[in-house]
């Protein structure tokens, strides 16, 4: 496997969760959805919301246009787990003996809980904040089997007759997007935008792996003397110490492929 | 001059935060809001090789040399942006979100962006009730040269307003939204264009989440008295 970072954006199915009798861990290991999708399987939309997926296999019509939104059922009136769902895909991976690999989410609505190969991971509340699993112990060689059932936020709230501000204002309970219970320029959104809705990815890493790196400048004498200052974190998940070559490098495109260092 | 390596060692099982020697530039080129200049982008691009394992991991990110300042006018009671030491007319452009299915292509955020652009904005401004946008979003703002007004997830309407009145303690879990505020600025501060976040719309969060959120935004000392000879 080559370090770096592989996005998982396709071959995703999902389903209603209602209406899947199996486990993650069956599905992640004995039992996982047919390729095609049959039933209760769709097309996943990833990144994306459960309305995405519904509107993108047909099951529901467009909520923007004319006021077909009315004929969507709301989260309120079907209950949250109308709108819980799976999702599933695969991916491939053969890593070598110093290399990890992680499993990145940059942004759920609202929780999930995460199986690969049959073991179990939690993706704790909360919309805006990003997801890193090291799975290098639960990974095989060849295919994996990822299934990751998605909650909506705790708090859906009701959408008032009248309509109105934020709805019935539960939703404000939750750290999630406070419009999609419809606003005075804005219809509510019926899933409350529950989904995958980021950037997936896997990413390969040897023993250390660089984390949010920070960089700054301070500009003297009138911007002609300036200074980049850059922090980052780093993690040695291997079991030695680890001597390391650490680089930065600041480059800017002149014209076409010519390169200033 | 801006190539540098330097040897680390770290421990078994553990995290270090490190900080290279800061790296001088002579008159690089400045990043500016769309209208007042260029907006230069130099790519910045930090690496680790192990001894005896080789490569372990790279990142990559465009960085742009640009000091934002503002502050609120005592005399008209408005915020007053400087960029680079210019005052910048602000013309601004409110925003919620690209679609409500949160189809966030990147093809949708550089038209979007580009189109504002176009219509000679210099900010855009993403509303409380909406979502933090994502690192595509501040990327298209950094090419075309939009600053971005970041708001965090509360609104007067949702927490502590409406009818009935919501309430003004919201969100229920305070440390959780800490945790998503402090996730989401790790995410996108190397943005040029970020400039400025908010703590919500129309109202300060409750105190104890608003003074940790001052308290964690903060100009580190070191910098506030940069551009001195």
């Amino acid at each position: 496997a080559e370090i770096g970072k592989t996005l998982l954006h396709s071959g995703w199915l999902a389903a209603r969760s209602t209406e899947v009798e199996l486990n993650g861990v069956r599905l992640t290991t004995t039992n996982p959805p047919a390729h095609p999708s049959v039933a209760p399987w769709m097309e996943a939309a990833v990144p994306g919301t459960v309305l995405g997926t519904l509107f993108k296999n047909k099951f529901v019509p467009d909520p923007f246009y004319g006021l077909q939104n009315e004929a969507i059922i709301d989260i309120a009136d079907s209950g949250r787990e109308y709108y819980t769902f799976w999702f599933f895909t695969t991916f491939q991976s053969n890593l070598s003996g110093n290399h990890f690999l992680d499993l990145n989410f940059r942004a759920i609505n609202y929780s999930a809980e995460l199986f690969l190969n049959g073991h179990k991971k939690v993706l704790p509340k909360g919309m805006f904040r990003r997801h890193s699993l090291d799975v290098t112990d639960i990974l095989l060689d060849g295919q994996n089997l990822l299934a990751v059932l998605v909650h909506p936020p705790d708090n859906p709230g009701t959408i008032p007759p009248q309509g109105g501000q934020g709805g019935d204002h539960e939703i404000g309970k939750d750290i999630a997007a406070q419009y999609v219970q419809g606003w005075d320029w804005m219809a509510p959104i019926r899933d409350r935008n529950t989904g995958i809705w980021d950037e997936v990815s896997a990413t390969v890493t040897g023993p250390v792996k660089i984390i949010d790196p920070h960089l700054v400048s301070s500009f003297f004498d009138n911007y002609t003397r300036i200074y980049l200052h850059s922090t980052v974190d780093l993690q040695n998940r291997s079991s030695a110490v680890a001597d390391c070559s650490l680089n930065i490098h600041v480059t800017t495109d002149i014209e076409g492929s010519i390169c200033l260092v | 001059e801006h190539l540098q390596s330097q040897n680390v060692s770290i421990a078994p099982g553990v995290t270090i935060q490190y900080s290279f020697p800061e790296l001088f530039f002579y008159k690089p080129k400045l990043w500016w809001p769309n209208g007042l200049g260029e907006q230069s982008l130099y790519n910045v691009s930090i690496s680790v090789n192990v001894k005896g394992h080789g490569e372990s991991d790279y990142w990559n990110h465009h960085f742009g040399f640009r000091k934002i300042e503002s502050h609120i006018d005592s005399y008209t009671g408005g915020r007053l942006f400087k960029v680079n030491g210019q005052p910048i007319f602000i013309r601004g452009g409110n925003w919620i979100l690209s679609d409500g299915l949160l189809r966030l292509s990147k093809k949708r955020y550089e038209t979007d962006i580009k189109f504002h652009a176009d219509m000679n904005f210099n900010m855009i401004r993403c509303w409380g009730g909406g979502i933090a946008e994502r690192p595509d979003f501040y990327h298209y703002c950094d090419i075309y040269g939009l600053l971005v007004w970041q708001e965090f997830w509360i609104t007067g309407d949702c927490d502590g307003r409406g009818d009935p009145i919501s309430n003004i303690d919201g969100p229920q879990d305070h440390k959780l939204f800490l945790l998503c505020a402090t996730d989401t600025v790790k995410l996108l501060r190397n943005h040029p264009s970020l400039a400025l976040w908010v703590g919500g719309n129309e109202q300060t969060p409750p105190d104890d989440i608003n003074s940790a959120l001052k308290n964690y935004l903060q100009l580190h000392p070191h910098f506030k008295y940069s551009n001195e000879s």
